[in-house]
């Protein structure tokens, strides 16, 4: 859609999976495929922090927040080594 | 590395204080950076014993790199990369490779200056020739390569992270950094759910110093470290047509100059470029006003890289003089001709002398490596400072180790200088930043916890700052290279580690995941800015009062902001034997006093928890911007526990 993606940090709230989940990776799956069909799951995470990160437009970022669960899209950081 | 165990007191007659068998190789050092060169001889696994039962890691194959180079030293080596290729693109295996294997050097010289095994006769280039060792040599290395040729990136850098708690390494060493926007930022985030897991997470300070509130990876929960100096140096003589001589630092080892005065020139002199010619950048030297002579250039890139300039133009040799912004820290760089960087002072009379004597000539002649450099250690400029720019009220950085010129192992796709042009290969390498002084303290962590297993992140970290020394043997306070006067807790924290007297501390500031649960509460975080940290249901209590003043820190910081009273509340708990600890206070303003009730505390056994409280009487009319520092020491005789104090108006 030539929207420039960007990569974002998505945490969730994880105790708020609906039941008809059994995995929460499945769930972030379905939240992400609900604002965007073609959009990369690039890591789900489970130790670091609950969520995932992932390709969007900043489009699809802002409708990903309104999905229920969603704590916060943040775009990804770039860091340096010291 | 060589040199610094000494340094530190990690030499043979304390070997006692940290025995080299049993718990020290069971403890899992996990280094998050530019990846590893597995076969380094600081990685060798010779005498390690079975890789510990707790170990849940292992390592990844890819691009030249197979999982038969892990042993039972390197047990864990892993590589996250789809952050980096989503921006850039898929890896170019022609130049990186996708793979754990270390392109760079900079996370094989962390990784080893950590926890590297001994390996006898190390040096660059035959400067600072030693045995080199980690400074936990018996802990086992887990590296995570998260850091790529144009940078690191979150989405990677949370891969590794939430990958090395998985495996259980018990330490994680972080040398980076990005914004400084809150808590809530990535590594801040990884770092809290590391320390719920009672893994210690030590993060360089960043070489943003000397300016003021440069301080990054501030987060309580993280152990912040700024960087000193060593008592070893690698100094040059420059020699004068007039006869005078003036120092440098050089790690030169080529073919010296010949044995006589040789022309000098100016860059700025000798240069197509009016503005820029005196930095001596790629281009801009006329080789007719340069071949054949020494050639002076003012600092402001990469030193090796304006040495290869002055090279490629045909000058014979270099004098890089400091400018205002470098002042008299003088770091080493392995020239790739005869050269030399000299200091801010010395600059300027060279650089005049040159622009006065009708005949301007010079000789340079490198020393090589010499030890037992005094005073020693300072605070380096490029350290970063504070106050904390997030939270003023907690003292950042935390503490300074070893930091400047240091040698550890390097990787063998680079040369020491690091240049493309550079086809020298080399085991070790010496550079400098809070990059190599983070993963000192990760190491010194290690060999703390290899002693007292059952010490949480919190209890590490106070070990290492209530223990730390912020003057020389003579009394006299450390000095801040940027300044030549005392540094201060804003540059040191509580000071520089002391690894011998942090095993055993007599009394530590302990912290719980709750306590800094409670610290965000009294930060006003909003639910949400706490589900992202904590991962969980936590919810600030609204009939409680927080207070950043309450959180249990090591360490005191007073942002005066109108108030000329400041009440905290400190817990602390006996991990030595019994005993009666005094308090002693010290103010160097009469603008500030500090009183703390009660004024001893009596212990009568182990992990005994003791509170006391601090008020801070100011004189809040000091003009913004004003400073007062002092301390706050418990003593029973046998230990010291000592808190700096720095007051920000």
């Amino acid at each position: 859609n030539g929207a420039q993606q960007g990569t974002y940090i998505v945490h969730m709230a994880k105790s708020q999976m609906p039941s008809s989940f059994d995995h929460h990776f499945l769930w972030y799956d379905a939240s992400l495929r609900s604002v965007s069909e073609s959009a990369e799951m690039l890591y789900t995470y489970n130790n670091s922090i609950h969520g995932f990160a992932t390709r969007l437009t900043p489009e699809e970022a802002d409708s990903l927040m309104t999905q229920p669960g969603v704590i916060s899209v943040q775009p990804e950081q770039r860091y340096e080594l010291h | 590395t060589t040199r610094t165990p000494l340094f530190l007191g990690l030499d043979v007659h304390n070997s006692g204080l940290f025995p080299e068998t049993g718990p020290s190789s069971n403890v899992v050092v996990g280094v998050l950076d530019t990846g590893i060169w597995p076969e380094s001889k600081s990685f060798s696994d010779e005498g390690y014993g079975p890789i510990p039962p707790t170990w849940k890691g292992g390592c990844d194959a890819g691009t030249k790199f197979t999982t038969s180079l892990c042993n039972r030293k390197l047990i864990g080596a892993r590589f996250f990369v789809r952050g980096y290729e989503a921006i850039n693109g898929p890896v170019d295996e022609s130049k990186e490779s996708k793979s754990p294997r270390d392109d760079n050097g900079h996370g094989t010289h962390t990784a080893s200056t950590a926890a590297g095994s001994v390996v006898e006769g190390a040096n660059l280039l035959g400067f600072a020739n030693g045995t080199a060792r980690g400074i936990a040599y018996r802990a086992r290395v887990a590296v995570y390569k998260v850091c790529w040729k144009t940078g690191c990136f979150a989405s990677d850098i949370l891969a590794g992270i939430d990958k090395a708690i998985e495996d259980n390494v018990n330490i994680l060493s972080i040398s980076l950094s990005g914004s400084r926007t809150g808590y809530t930022d990535d590594t801040a985030v990884g770092a809290f759910a590391a320390m719920e897991r009672g893994i210690f997470v030590s993060c360089s300070a960043g070489n943003n110093g000397p300016f003021y509130s440069s301080v990054a990876n501030v987060a309580p929960w993280i152990t912040t470290v700024g960087a000193g100096t060593l008592d070893r140096d690698f100094p040059t003589v420059v020699i004068l047509g007039n006869g005078k001589n003036y120092m440098g630092v050089s790690l030169f080892s080529g073919d010296a100059l010949p044995p006589k005065l040789l022309p000098l020139v100016y860059a700025g002199n000798a240069s197509n470029n009016a503005t820029y010619g005196n930095f001596c950048i790629s281009g801009t030297l006329i080789p007719e006003k340069v071949k054949g002579k020494i050639v002076m250039c003012d600092a402001g890139g990469n030193p090796a890289r304006i040495g290869e300039v002055v090279k490629a133009a045909g000058g014979l040799g270099m004098i890089l003089a400091n400018m205002a912004y470098e002042g008299e820290e003088i770091l080493a760089d392995a020239f790739l001709l005869p050269a030399t960087t000299v200091g801010k002072k010395a600059g300027d009379i060279i650089r005049h002398y040159i622009l006065t004597d009708p005949n301007p000539t010079a000789s340079i002649v490198i020393k090589g490596t010499v030890v037992n450099v005094q005073p020693s250690p300072v605070l380096a400029a490029f350290s970063s400072r504070g106050p904390n720019p997030i939270t003023p009220n907690i003292l950042k950085p935390d503490l300074i180790a070893p930091g400047v010129n240091i040698l550890a192992a390097w990787t063998g796709a680079q040369g020491p200088s690091g240049l493309e042009s550079d086809t020298r290969r080399v085991e070790f390498n010496i550079i400098s930043g809070t990059s190599m002084s983070c993963p000192h303290v990760s190491g010194l962590a290690a060999l703390l916890k290899s002693v007292h297993p059952e010490w949480s992140p919190a209890a590490i970290r106070s070990a290492l700052m209530t223990t730390a020394y912020n003057t020389y043997k003579d009394g006299k306070p450390i000095i801040d290279i940027a300044t030549l006067k005392p540094s201060t807790p804003f540059g040191h924290g509580a000071g520089h580690v002391s690894p011998t007297t942090a095993v055993n501390p007599g009394l530590i500031y302990d912290l719980t995941t709750e306590d800094y649960l409670g610290f965000l509460c009294a930060m006003n975080y909003n639910s949400s800015q706490i589900r992202i940290i904590s991962r969980g249901n936590y919810a600030c209590d609204p009939s409680k009062t927080y207070s950043v003043a309450d959180l249990n820190y090591p360490s005191f910081a007073v942002n005066v902001d109108g108030s000329d009273t400041y009440k905290y509340k400190r817990t602390v708990t006996n991990v030595g034997g019994a005993g009666s600890y005094s308090v002693k206070v010290t103010s160097e303003t009469t603008a500030v006093k500090i009183s703390v009730e009660p004024a001893v505390l009596n212990f009568k056994e182990v992990n005994e928890k003791k509170s006391y409280s601090v008020t801070f009487t100011v004189d809040s009319s000091k003009p913004s911007g004003s400073d007062s520092f002092g301390s706050i020491e418990w003593s029973d005789g046998k230990h010291v526990v000592a808190s700096p104090v720095a007051i920000s108006w």
